[in-house]
């Protein structure tokens, strides 16, 4: 399985390197491994580089940068081995309205293949949706919930 | 595999029986502050077969069962049951001839506990290998977690390994 | 200092339990220590319990209950022994628009006393402000900043 | 004590001087991802005598320094400056004649540092003293980073009581 592990890495690695350009817009980004002899225990360090500006450290990124470089590396896998669903509870919450939309984009796409649960706050994450749970507590304590289909209400 | 259903009951704030009804695609769960919504995920995870009640954010396991508010007393069970098609036929040869797979968990406040598969009981550990079977199992990247997206850079390097390993 | 701890801690107390209900619109909340016999080494215990719902380990809380939670405990501190400033950045990130309006209310009276420092993505928040600092990077990797007095607008 | 104005030059992402005027009551800074905002907070930590590195998402305090851009060259020294008004006279008996207080910090790449109180070079012992009698100094509740609101509730107990240490 040494040889599982370095083919799984080096096709994550390559996505990695597409996905991440993709969400910021430029810059760069890869995987590397801590220790490319012990393929069994080495560990994995993230680099990554924002548009326009100059490689450094990855803990100086922004909030909302360390958010959509995490979200690069876990589309990134998904990618490469689908689940048959994935469950995002307020990964957009860092970030901006720009990120956002380009984060939808990706997610519209890779819900050909698997379905996807979003939770969020934001209104443009509800605008991509398939299906819409309100959940409410009109009664303190007490979750209700309503379900919305949109396509039915737009076509 | 596509997530058809889920049934809650006394789940957390689900308190009478909730039906949850999937499509494919995407679907966004909204609502304000505390209202229940990642209490819906907590219910997919147990329902999946977790085991630590610390990644439900909860002391015990005990605690997932609907506790009271203040019109309503505490449940003695809760129960969450999910439906979900089954085009490829994974699992054991006798599960393989249904095109919908029904997974039900108990608990019951004395502790006691059932699982159910399409409603024989069963073990957890037949559910548990279940989910391993159809890919869900590995849920390190299926499943993040509010507040969670940041650890993937805070995290130690060998912390981080278990990303690929899943998806190896 | 141990009657100094004692008092600071009382005094907090008593406003943590009224800032707590204004800020949930009701429920119950309190500050306990966890060994009243050691008040140099007592560890402080946070119990809360939101509107209508049943008193359970703060543990149980959602994301933003928690966020909220914890933003009246600051402002208990804050109100009973005032910094110069305060600098809170992205603290309404967990919050819901009814949620974000209370806590605004509460920085708009304090404010009077203290100066506030906020960062936020949110426009409600930024309707409170007084003085809006725009920072961009229109050249990559290099902030520049717009200073924005809003009571020159309005007035 | 009311902050009036901040320069930085040189500092993370402030690459040329930038000055920030202050007026009292609320300040909102908004801003895209990665724009500077909480670089902002930072310099104003580091030019209170913030001493460890860590505290403002770097590895060494060298990392402060703007370290360049695709079209800019790294500086060779950060330099952050705070004025803030001093009504209630406080600090030393020589600070206390001032209405107005200037403090300065620059970090040069060799490593050299220069502290300064209105212009006159000093420890960093002494700026931070200063802001420890002006009552900013406990800056566990003043200061509240990105992200870290949550840690209070998840705080141990022990580690909690810190707060109301800094508040009695
Ligand atoms: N066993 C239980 N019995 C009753 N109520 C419970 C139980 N467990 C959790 N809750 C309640 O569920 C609520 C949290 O729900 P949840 O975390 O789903 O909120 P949320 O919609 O995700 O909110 P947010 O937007 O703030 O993240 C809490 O108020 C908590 O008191
Ligand atoms: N020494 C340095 N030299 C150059 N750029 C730096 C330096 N230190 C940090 N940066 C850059 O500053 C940016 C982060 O800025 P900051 O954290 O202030 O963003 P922000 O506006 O708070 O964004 P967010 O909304 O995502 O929190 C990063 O892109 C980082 O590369
Ligand atoms: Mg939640
Ligand atoms: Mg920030």
């Amino acid at each position: 399985t040494r040889k599982r592990f370095r083919e799984a890495f080096d096709q994550i690695n390559e996505q990695f390197k597409q996905v991440f350009p993709r969400l910021f817009v430029g810059g760069e980004a890869e995987l590397r491994l801590t220790d490319e002899a012990d393929l069994l225990e080495s560990g994995i360090d993230i680099i990554a580089q924002p548009p326009g500006k100059k490689l450094q450290n990855v803990g100086l990124l922004s909030g909302g940068e360390k958010a959509l470089t995490a979200v690069a590396l876990i589309f990134a896998i998904f990618l490469i081995k689908p689940s048959p669903f994935c469950i995002l509870d307020e990964v957009d919450a860092p970030l901006d309205d720009a990120n956002i939309g380009r984060f939808n984009e990706m997610v519209k796409e890779m819900s050909g293949e698997s379905q996807f649960v979003i939770i969020t706050h934001n209104t443009r994450t509800m605008e991509i949706a398939d299906t819409l749970f309100g959940v409410t507590m009109e009664e303190p304590g007490v979750s209700s919930l309503v379900a919305v289909r949109l396509d039915d209400l737009s076509s | 595999m596509k997530i058809k259903r889920i049934e809650i009951i006394g789940f957390k704030s689900f308190v009478d029986k909730t039906v949850l009804n999937f499509e494919s695609g995407i679907t966004a769960i909204l609502g304000p502050n505390g209202c229940g919504k990642s209490n819906v995920i907590d219910a997919i995870r147990w329902v999946m077969g977790e085991q630590n009640a610390k990644n439900l954010r909860g002391q015990a396991m005990e605690d997932v069962i609907f506790g009271g508010s203040e019109k309503r007393r505490a449940h003695g069970m809760a129960a969450v049951t999910m439906v979900f098609s089954n085009p490829e036929g994974v699992g054991t040869t006798e599960l393989n001839q249904y095109s919908e797979i029904m997974v039900t968990r108990r608990l019951y406040r004395n502790g006691d506990s059932e699982y159910l598969l399409n409603k024989t009981p069963c073990r957890l550990k037949d559910i548990a290998e279940l989910f391993m079977d159809t890919g869900v199992g590995a849920r390190a990247y299926s499943i993040i977690e509010q507040g969670k997206i940041g650890m993937i850079l805070q995290s130690r390097p060998e912390d981080r390994r278990v990303l690929i390993e899943e998806a190896a």
